[in-house]
């Protein structure tokens, strides 16, 4: 899965996500990735989000929009991601990952897997890492 | 705020031959994305830019590099959301398109609904000018490796999470 979320300059948010899935999934299955709310979630009010993981999970939880609904109570962008897996995975033992920027430009990941690609742009500035820690 | 840009690509146990891809990957997809914003481009056309760069690299199940299902096809899914007016499109089950993202877009800006599935994604890319490719184009050496391995284990997604870890080759998911 990959996936992208960006604040513009003219302050508007959008997320996009997309994915081939897992493998050796039964044809016709579907994961969270193409559900609003799910496999990502954007909201001029909040920020946006695209969220990976165990698809099954991500959707029972509607993880994304935990996680923007958890950034308005003003809660930190990483903490909101982290704290939404945590419930995920407490409640329907997926793990997963997800990338999020809010309104105001602060930009935040985590991931309960023992990897994720991300990387971000803010400032003229490139930042990166995938493992956990960097 | 100048714009910002966050990308993944993907949360699972990456394997060590595809953590070099994968970082570059992800930098260059961001350096896309923020080229938009900084050109005066809007967020959705930022977005769009970005997974589609991602979905063209073969070390990312999307796009070209998906993973494949039972029956040795690529079924693609894709959302785009607009945090403006909560606009979303998405596209479920695709087959055959090189860039999801690009007809997930066109569900939110050309029709008055959030979800096409299956043929009816198909059609209606079509219908829009997206060229269907050809399906081995989307289908990687690695992905086919993975099916095999898979298949050994398990014939639903679920057992895949019930199975020792030890046993099992580093999957991806969603």
């Amino acid at each position: 899965t990959v996936g992208c979320a960006v604040l513009d300059t003219f302050c508007h948010t959008a997320c996009a996500t997309s994915t081939g899935g897992i493998t050796a999934k039964m044809p016709g299955r579907v994961g969270d990735t193409p559900v609003p709310g799910a496999g990502g979630y954007a909201d001029d009010q909040v920020g946006a989000v695209s969220t990976t993981g165990h698809g099954e999970s991500l959707l029972k939880v509607c993880l994304a929009h935990h996680i923007v609904t958890t950034m308005a109570t003003g809660m930190p962008v990483s903490d909101s991601i982290q704290r939404s897996l945590e419930y995920m995975g407490q409640r329907v033992s997926g793990c997963g990952g997800a990338v999020a920027v809010s309104r105001c430009g602060e930009v935040g990941f985590a991931f309960t897997t023992p990897r994720m690609p991300w990387a971000y742009a803010k400032d003229n500035q490139l930042h990166y890492g995938m493992h956990p820690r960097e | 705020v100048g714009g910002v840009v966050v990308v993944h690509g993907g949360a699972w146990d990456i394997p060590q031959h595809l953590w070099k891809a994968s970082m570059e990957g992800v930098k260059a997809a961001a350096r896309c994305g923020y080229q938009v914003v900084g050109g005066g481009g809007s967020a959705v056309e930022a977005v769009e830019a970005a997974v589609m760069m991602l979905e063209d690299n073969p070390a990312f199940d999307a796009g070209t590099g998906s993973v494949l299902t039972l029956e040795e096809e690529v079924e693609m899914d894709a959302l785009v959301m607009s945090g403006a007016g909560l606009q979303a499109g998405a596209v479920a089950a695709i087959k055959n398109v090189k860039n999801p993202v690009k007809v997930a877009r066109l569900v939110m800006e050309k029709t008055p609904h959030v979800m096409l599935a299956g043929e009816g994604a198909n059609h209606f890319a079509a219908s829009h000018g997206i060229t269907q490719v050809p399906p081995d184009t989307l289908v990687t050496p690695y992905a086919k490796q993975e099916l095999e391995i898979m298949k050994k284990y398990s014939t639903s997604v679920d057992t895949l999470f019930n199975v020792s870890p030890q046993k099992l080759p580093q999957s991806g998911h969603d």
